[in-house]
């Protein structure tokens, strides 16, 4: 299940949208003990300016990015916008069964969008 | 010439979880030992923020550590014993020596690049009730068991007070050498020798407890932003 993609307009700054990856989903229910999904969320949106400077709490803006974000809305043709990516990510793990039908804890790092950066 | 097909979204989130194919699930669903349980519900954030009395503010967990255990690692694997069908059900009482176990652990599941960092032994006895007066207290051995050759050089002896409650054994620099990668299997004979002769016990259940750290999961610390 995913927040619906954004067209223009105030809202469609950059930030993470909500992504619910659903194990039944993927036919993985059945093997997959626990957690039944994750938040993996998305990263989606303008990183024009005033975008590209978050507010206070976010991510430091990089530089680089509020360069390109100027220089675009000074010469669009010269340079595309910066990008919309994650900034920071947190783990999540599985609990399941193998085929040897031992119970495995598996542990994944950088598996779920927190924040949403421009770069 | 065509390159190799894109494997279909199921395939490729299997690849990034790194398993090579899906499960078929468990052949007859088995409890999941409560340990697992627990390791899951700590190291799960997502578990952990829903329920916040798990995580003290400001806590964070270490990437690649199993913090219960206190060891490096992002897998942990409850093995069960395949050979627990074939053994008596029964505790007895002999005249003679105590019965020997032989105890199989399938660990074809393990890849070569998974460093262990633990592996416990963890075993439940049935005693036969011991004569009065008889001295409590129990030697347990573990040997190297290779099948059609029989049984190698002790490698751990352990002293066990009391059969009440599970007792356990590291194989880590004992049975399996700290640096080794794992075997595809591992079969291990086991002997528990009473005090008082004649007050034999029975092995109910033997499972492993194997943690791995597989460093293509890990990634290297970030360095503090400057």
């Amino acid at each position: 299940e995913a927040e619906p993609a954004v067209g223009g307009g105030p809202s469609s700054a950059c930030r993470a949208r909500r992504l619910y990856v659903s194990f039944r989903e993927v036919g993985w229910h059945r093997w997959v003990i626990a957690p039944r999904g994750f938040l993996a969320n998305y990263c989606q949106g303008q990183c024009s300016l005033p975008a590209t400077l978050p507010g206070p709490g976010g991510p430091p803006a990089l530089n680089h990015a509020v360069l390109r974000a100027l220089m675009h809305s000074a010469v669009p043709s010269a340079a595309g916008l910066p990008c919309c990516v994650p900034a920071r990510l947190s783990p999540i793990s599985v609990l399941f069964f193998d085929n040897s039908d031992n119970v495995v804890l598996r542990h994944y790092e950088d598996m779920v969008v927190d924040e949403c950066g421009c770069r | 010439a065509r390159g190799p097909t894109a494997p279909g979204p199921a395939a490729a989130l299997l690849q990034a979880l790194g398993l090579r194919d899906a499960p078929r699930g468990a052949p007859k669903p088995r409890p999941v030992p409560p340990l697992m349980w627990r390791l899951f519900r700590r190291r799960d954030p997502q578990e952990a923020r829903a329920k916040l009395r798990w995580t003290p503010p400001g806590a964070t967990l270490r990437p690649c550590h199993v913090e219960e255990l206190g060891v490096a690692g992002n897998i942990v694997r409850h093995i069960p014993d395949r050979g627990a069908q074939a053994r008596t059900p029964k505790p007895t009482m002999t005249a003679g020596q105590c019965p020997e176990w032989t105890i199989d652990f399938d660990l074809s599941a393990v890849e070569p690049a998974e460093l262990p960092s633990r592996a416990r032994l963890e075993l439940r006895f049935e005693a036969a009730e011991a004569k009065a007066g008889a001295a409590p207290g129990w030697e347990l051995s573990v040997a190297p068991a290779v099948e059609g050759v029989g049984t190698g050089p002790v490698l751990l002896r352990q002293a066990v007070a009391a059969l009440e409650t599970p007792v356990h054994a590291e194989l880590l620099g004992a049975a399996w050498a700290w640096n080794a990668s794992a075997p595809r299997s591992l079969c291990l004979a086991l002997a528990l020798r009473p005090q008082a002769p004649g007050a034999c016990a029975h092995l109910a259940e033997a499972s492993l407890l194997l943690v791995t750290l597989d460093p293509r999961l890990c990634h290297p610390l970030a360095r503090p932003r400057r």
